[in-house]
Parts: C-alpha cells; sequence; structure tokens
C-alpha cells in the first residue's frame, strides 16, 4: 500500500536550509500495523504528512496504493486524502467555530455522504471514543485529551484505508489510551492499515511492527515480538 | 505554600452546567514534588488553572503563599502569576508571531529585567532543554515536542517558587522526557515547588507524590515509594 523511497524534505527558513526527512526509505503492506518511534525533532511529524499527501517531498518517490503520488495535481491529493487517508494530527487542528459533532461531520461533507448518514456515523465515532456527553462542546470547551479524540473520531468516518495517527493518545490516560488502542485493533482485524506515532512504549506493543527514527532516517525496523 | 479547600470550578454552555472541579482539597508544602493523575476530562487542567491563578473558582478557598488569592484584584493576581508562577499549558500556547527565543524572553519583560539578563537566561534555558539550534524559529517551524520544550523554557526562566506543567512530556520520546525530568528534579532539589499533570507513571515515579482525580474530585494521594 505504501512505497516510499528515498524521501526527502526540506524545511527553509531565509537561507538556511532544515533538512527534517534525509532519505527514508519503508514498504508497509495493506492491512499492516505499524508504529513510528524516535527523538523529538527526528522527523516523524513530518514523514507522516508526506505520507498523508499533506505535503511534498523535496525529494525521492511515494507510491500510495499503486500511484506516484508526486504526479498528481492538487486536486487530486485532496480527492486521495478525502477518500482513503484518515489523518490524526499531533496538535488536533479541530475547527475552532464548530462543535465536536461537526468537526467529525465535516470530512463526510466533502465524500458527499447524505446529511443523515453523516449526522449517525459522526455520533457513532464519538461514542466510540467516549464523548457522547461531549458532542455539542466547542474545541475550547473540551479537555486536552478530548479535543484529540473529537480528532480521532474524525479521521476515521469516512472509512479511510490508512489512517496515520501522530502521537493519538499523547494527552490521554492510561485506560482511555488503551480504549483507543483497542479501537485501533477492531479496525485493523477489519483489514485498514494503521501508521501511528508513538513515545509510549506500552502504545508501540499493540502494533506489529516498529520503525525507528533518527536524524531524518529510518534506522530500525523490527517486529513486536508478544512478551 | 499551596492551601486549596474544597475548590469547585463550573463551566457554563448557555444553560446547561460543567461542573469540572467539584470540591477538590489539596496542601502541598513548599518545596514538595506532586504528579497528579487521572482520567481524561477529569478536571486535572481545570484544578492547574484554579492553583496557577489562571481562573477564578465558582467555590471554596485558595491560599497561595498565606495569601488568600480569591480576595485579590486582577493586577494583583497577574503581578502573582508573573512573579511567583511558571506555568506550562498543556496546549503550549506559544505566541506565533515571535521566535523560541522571543517568547521565553516575554516573560521577563513585566519582571522588568534588562534586556541582556533577558537574552541570558533566554538562551540557557533553551539549551537546558535542548533546544539551541532552534532559538530563532518560529512555533510552527517547530515540531511538536520542541514547541513544548520552549513552553518549558518560557515557564522557567522567571525563577518561580511553584512550577506547574500541565502533561509536560506529552509529546516527548523516553529519552527527552528523562531530560526534562532530571531538570525537575534539579529545580526541586533547588527548593522549588513542582506540580506536574502526567498520564505516564514512569514520569509520576519521579515524583515524591501522587494526587489521583477522578470526576472533578481528588480520590487518592499516596507517596512515591522507591521501586
Ligand atoms: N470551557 C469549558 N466549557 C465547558 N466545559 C469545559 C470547558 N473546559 C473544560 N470543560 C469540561 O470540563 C471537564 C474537565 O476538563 P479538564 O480540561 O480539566 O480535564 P483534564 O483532566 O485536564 O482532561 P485531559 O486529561 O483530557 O486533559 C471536561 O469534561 C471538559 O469537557
Ligand atoms: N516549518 C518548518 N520550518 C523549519 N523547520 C521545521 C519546520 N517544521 C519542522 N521543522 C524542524 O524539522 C525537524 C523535524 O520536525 P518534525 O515535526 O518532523 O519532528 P518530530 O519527530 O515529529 O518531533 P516531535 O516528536 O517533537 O513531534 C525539527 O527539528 C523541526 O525543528
Ligand atoms: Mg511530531
Ligand atoms: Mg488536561
Amino acid at each position: 500500500l505504501i512505497q516510499a523511497i528515498d524521501l526527502r524534505k526540506d524545511y527553509y527558513i531565509g537561507e538556511v536550509v532544515i533538512p527534517a526527512v534525509r532519505g527514508a526509505s519503508l514498504t508497509i503492506q495493506r492491512g499492516e500495523f505499524v508504529a513510528i518511534m524516535g527523538p523529538s525533532g527526528s522527523g516523524k511529524s513530518t514523514f507522516m504528512h508526506l505520507l498523508g499527501c499533506l505535503d511534498k517531498p523535496t525529494g525521492g518517490t511515494y507510491y500510495l496504493d499503486g500511484v506516484e503520488v508526486s504526479r498528481l495535481d492538487d486536486d487530486e491529493l485532496a480527492e486521495i486524502r478525502n477518500r482513503k487517508i484518515g489523518f490524526v494530527f499531533q496538535t488536533y487542528n479541530l475547527l475552532p467555530r464548530m462543535t465536536a459533532l461537526e468537526n467529525v461531520m465535516l470530512p463526510m461533507v466533502y465524500a458527499g455522504l447524505p446529511k443523515r448518514e453523516r449526522y449517525r456515523r459522526a455520533q457513532y465515532y464519538l461514542e466510540r471514543v467516549g464523548l457522547a456527553d461531549r458532542m455539542h462542546h466547542y474545541p475550547t470547551q473540551l479537555s486536552g485529551g478530548e479535543q484529540q479524540r473529537v480528532a480521532i473520531a474524525r479521521a476515521l468516518c469516512n472509512d479511510p484505508i490508512l489512517i496515520l495517527g501522530d502521537e493519538p493518545t499523547g494527552n490521554l490516560d492510561t485506560r482511555t489510551g488503551e480504549e483507543i488502542m483497542s479501537l485501533f485493533q477492531d479496525l485493523h482485524r477489519e483489514g485498514r492499515t494503521i501508521v501511528l506515532v508513538t513515545h509510549e512504549p506500552d502504545i508501540a506493543r499493540h502494533c506489529e511492527r516498529i520503525v525507528r527514527f533518527r536524524d531524518g532516517k529510518v534506522v530500525g525496523d523490527e517486529k513486536v515480538t508478544e512478551p
């Protein structure tokens, strides 16, 4: 499903180049459940934005579902993002002027689902992440972990084949984090491909494989052995 | 240093009351190192905002350093926040139009420190959190964990007697998180009072005491025994 070959991403600050990703190669089969770990600033989020077609690489090649993404124009990229990919941002990126329910319903508008179906699915996923009684809150009226869970519900409601989560349990207590991981495991059993950035080994052990980043490169790739 | 007696905080959404903190009492002596844990949505951040004089309680009494905070006016509260308290927000709250260095220097402007001293201290704390080579980046040019560390540096630069951190390692890998905890331990040894919200037991074990929240109340308070 994912074939990243020697991906590179440089940021520019004035004349200074910041090479955030420096030649990262990775292949992920359909249905795999992968964790990405690595030090703060090692390029994980930048790499996830490349996988999620949210940003264009400076170099290298990226095939998603057999299509070479760099050859697509912006409209085609937006279509792929909306139809195939669910993205949970490290900073949630909820729209502040919409309620939790409206935030989760929004991606389904682009997918052309009727309102009743959008409402039903949004309610279903908000209940699954434990926020049944917070649906009409605005993001500023939610705790950190509650905002994060709205972002998770929003990423899942279009039934994406690829789910990318950037530290999706970073602000959740152990028990709520476990509930979210069992939700991801259910989706994994349904055949979705899931890639999560995490810094918590207890979260990574739910995955099948751990890819390690350091200084913008993949430095490790191991199977998770059951303890 | 801290004496919270039956603190309550209600939020209102239209006519609906959301009781976020429902009678939380807690005493913390000067120089203690306390962790606050509890489920997502249990009132930890709301309680921390009350302790940090960033919000007024709906009920109850709060003495900070012997002064009853509810009797102070807004100017006196701002003075206490700036002189005595360093607050690391769960969502960082960095100013987007200032660099990392400028963000860390800002609280010292209110404290009336000369520019050379502000610059020196800001540089010192940014180096201590591992961001010597990211000083002139804007928040949008920093990773999640780097933004968090700028927020930590900013909270420490005024030498506060009380340091309040809301999930300060939530987006940091284990090693960077350990570096931040050893920084907090140094500050603890200097006699500062430190209160951290965390959901990670590995972080909480660096503290001396764990206070547990559930549904807006303190439900547990135990000493950390060395493993
Ligand atoms: N401005 C607000 N208006 C209405 N309700 C709010 C507001 N802020 C927080 N809440 C609610 O109050 C409860 C407590 O919020 P708080 O942020 O203190 O929780 P928390 O323990 O810090 O959670 P987390 O671990 O997820 O960060 C939550 O259920 C939240 O929905
Ligand atoms: N827009 C930008 N402009 C310049 N530099 C950037 C920008 N975004 C990120 N960086 C830098 O690129 C590097 C990689 O950032 P990235 O967000 O991918 O790291 P990360 O592994 O996700 O870190 P964390 O675990 O702290 O979230 C960081 O050192 C950061 O300072
Ligand atoms: Mg990141
Ligand atoms: Mg919180």
